[in-house]
C-alpha cells in the first residue's frame, strides 16, 4: 500500500531513473518526427511533451512487457524488470496495480506496429493538456491522426481483431490519463526527498518537476 | 508558479540527431 513504501533504500531508483530519462529522450525523437509537430509553439511543443512523456513511456514499454510472466524483458533475461523491481525505485501498488492490468490489455489487443505508432503520436497531439495554447491547431493534427488510424484498421486490420478496436485504443488513452495523474502523484512524493531527487537526472526533473529547486 | 525554462527540452528539441 502507498503508506508503507519503504523509502530507506530504493536501489532500483538510480537504474531506472536513467531508464526513464533515456525514453524521455525517445519520446521527444518521436514526436518531432509527427508531421506538424515541429510547426507547433516551442510553448506548446514543451507543454505537450511533459505532460504526455509518462504516458508514451508507459505504452512504448508495452512492446517488451510479456504476458508469459507480466515482466518487460528487454531482449535477454540479463534485462528484465519487475514489478518488484518498480516497487524498488520508489512506486507502489497503486501505481503498479493498474499499469500492469493496462499492460497486459494492450497486449491482448494485439496492435500492428503501424497502429502502436499511431496511438503514441495520438497521445502526445492531446489538446486538452495543460498550458497548451494553440489548442485549436492541435486538435486538428490529432483529429488527423485519428482519422489515420480509423483508415487504417478499416482498411489493414482484419476482423475479428479490428472490431471495435479504435474505442478500446481511444479507452487505453483514457487509463492513460488516470496511471498520468498517479505517477504524479507518487513521483512528487519522492522528489520531496532531496536523498532521492538527488538520485534523478536532470532530463527527468526538469520533464516531471523538481520539488526542491 | 515558478519560472520554468525548460532548457534541456528546448535543448533536445532544437537538436537534429534527437
Amino acid at each position: 500500500s502507498s503508506v508503507n513504501i519503504d523509502f530507506s533504500h530504493l536501489s532500483m531508483l538510480p537504474h531506472l531513473a536513467d531508464l526513464v530519462s533515456y525514453s524521455i529522450q525517445k519520446v521527444i525523437g518521436f514526436a518531432k518526427m509527427i508531421p506538424g509537430f515541429r510547426n507547433l509553439a516551442a510553448e506548446d511543443q514543451i507543454a505537450l511533451l511533459k505532460s504526455s512523456a509518462i504516458e508514451v513511456i508507459m505504452l512504448r514499454s508495452n512492446q517488451s512487457f510479456t504476458l508469459e510472466d507480466m515482466t518487460w524483458t528487454c531482449g535477454s533475461n540479463d534485462f528484465k524488470y519487475r514489478i518488484s523491481d518498480v516497487t524498488q525505485a520508489g512506486h507502489s501498488m497503486d501505481l503498479l496495480e493498474p499499469l500492469v492490468k493496462f499492460q497486459v490489455g494492450l497486449k491482448k489487443l494485439n496492435l500492428h506496429e503501424e497502429e502502436h505508432v499511431l496511438l503514441m503520436a495520438i497521445c502526445i497531439l492531446s489538446p486538452d493538456r495543460p498550458g497548451v495554447q494553440d489548442t485549436s491547431l492541435v486538435e486538428s493534427l490529432q483529429d488527423r491522426l485519428s482519422e489515420i488510424l480509423q483508415t487504417y484498421i478499416r482498411c489493414r486490420h482484419p476482423p475479428p481483431g479490428s472490431r471495435l478496436l479504435y474505442a478500446k485504443m481511444i479507452q487505453k488513452l483514457a487509463d492513460l490519463r488516470s496511471l498520468n495523474e498517479e505517477h504524479s502523484k507518487q513521483y512528487r512524493c519522492l522528489s520531496f526527498q532531496p536523498e532521492h531527487s538527488m538520485q534523478l537526472t536532470p532530463l527527468v526533473l526538469e520533464v516531471f518537476g523538481n520539488e526542491i529547486s | 508558479k515558478k519560472k520554468e525554462n525548460n532548457a534541456l527540452l528546448r535543448y533536445l528539441l532544437d537538436k537534429d540527431d534527437v
